[in-house]
């Protein structure tokens, strides 16, 4: 539990995380697909809402964050014996999928589910 | 942009599909976008609405069955003038060159059965071009009994396993070639009719229900059986040495 672990944790206080604004986490964007040049192809959707992850990721990561065994062992290698090894990303964990109608050069028109097209939730990994 | 050589670039590498896509499917920039009108985009705005929200969410609930549906419009067509009450249009379809690389679902084509032009009323169907000693595949019955996204002038007809015996392997023909014949509603006078004022695209269009399969194949490459297979080659390797 990371209290428990923060308390043997040398030098270790919350503070050193900063601001609870400024941690990693999901943050909604919004984006035409006019703003990304593609408005001359795609019919449907107008918008697209990707969204990005973003934020400090805590010195104990805890259960929320799903973070693998691997990045909490990178954390405490970057805490506890070089801290050239850099601490964990912020960087989106789980995706959902966007639906597109699109007119294609020869004017065929295709439906088709993109995969992992939209940002769900974040992990520091 | 698309078409720039950086992107080309990244078209390269197997592990890019979206990139690999744009570049496949998207009209250049400069190119200005193809126009596409009336029952098609109708049809296909409908199903997209069925299909998902406003969004772009994929709907829950959605009846597609498949994650891509590929609209084809015929790319010429062969109008024979009437012959007794009949005229008859030839129209190809063409299939992409890696389309058979997609798990087929479905098969529709859509196409008008009831035409009224100027002084004409035509009642239509549409027939597979076989050459002769081949047998028909396609169904005896008009329609489908599914849901339909259409108005009262025209039709569905499943041609999935035509499509799948024909076409839908990689010696298969590219191109999906069908008649669309016409006979003039009884008790209307003969008269002489020209296809004038008719497009293909007016007549008839295909819908392809496919599954893109480029994920499963990925994951078959890092299938653990593949691991295995390296693994013996390696010990056999190892065996080989220790001899």
């Amino acid at each position: 539990q990371a209290g428990r672990i923060t308390s043997w944790v040398p030098g270790f206080s919350k503070e050193h995380d900063g601001p609870k604004s400024n941690q990693c986490s999901l943050h909604p964007f919004q984006v035409s697909f006019h703003q990304l040049g593609w408005d001359h192809w795609i019919i449907a959707p107008h918008v697209y809402t990707p969204n990005y992850c973003k934020g400090a990721c805590p010195r104990v990561l805890h259960y929320g964050l799903n973070s693998p065994n691997h990045a909490i062992i990178q954390n405490l290698v970057n805490e506890l014996v070089d801290q050239s090894v850099p601490q964990p990303s912020c960087v989106p964990y789980k995706y959902v999928p966007i639906s597109i109608l699109l007119v294609e050069a020869n004017g065929n028109i295709l439906y088709k589910e993109y995969e992992d097209m939209i940002a769900q939730s974040c992990t520091c990994r | 942009e698309v078409g720039q050589p950086s992107i080309a670039l990244m078209a390269d590498a197997p592990s890019l599909p979206l990139i690999q896509e744009l570049l496949e499917e998207a009209p250049g920039k400069q190119q200005r976008k193809p126009q596409v009108l009336g029952h098609p985009l109708q049809y296909m705005l409908e199903l997209y609405q069925r299909s998902a929200d406003a969004r772009g969410h994929p709907r829950e609930n959605r009846t597609i069955g498949a994650t891509m549906v590929r609209l084809v419009r015929p790319l010429s067509t062969v109008a024979r003038p009437l012959r007794g009450p009949w005229c008859i249009k030839t129209l190809d379809f063409p299939l992409r060159p890696n389309q058979v690389a997609y798990q087929l679902v479905r098969a529709i084509v859509v196409y008008r059965h009831q035409l009224h032009l100027a002084h004409f009323h035509l009642s239509c169907h549409v027939e597979p071009w076989i050459q002769k000693s081949q047998t028909n595949h396609f169904p005896s019955g008009r329609g489908s009994s599914k849901p339909s996204l259409l108005s009262k002038a025209w039709t569905e007809m499943d041609i999935t396993q035509h499509v799948r015996q024909r076409l839908w392997n990689p010696k298969g023909h590219r191109v999906l070639r069908l008649r669309f014949m016409c006979q003039q509603q009884k008790g209307s006078e003969i008269l002489e009719f020209q296809w004038h004022g008719t497009s293909s695209l007016d007549t008839a269009f295909l819908l392809l229900y496919v599954n893109d399969t480029h994920k499963s194949v990925q994951k078959a490459k890092l299938h653990p059986r593949g691991l295995e297979e390296f693994m013996g080659r390696d010990s056999s390797l190892l065996l080989r040495r220790t001899r």
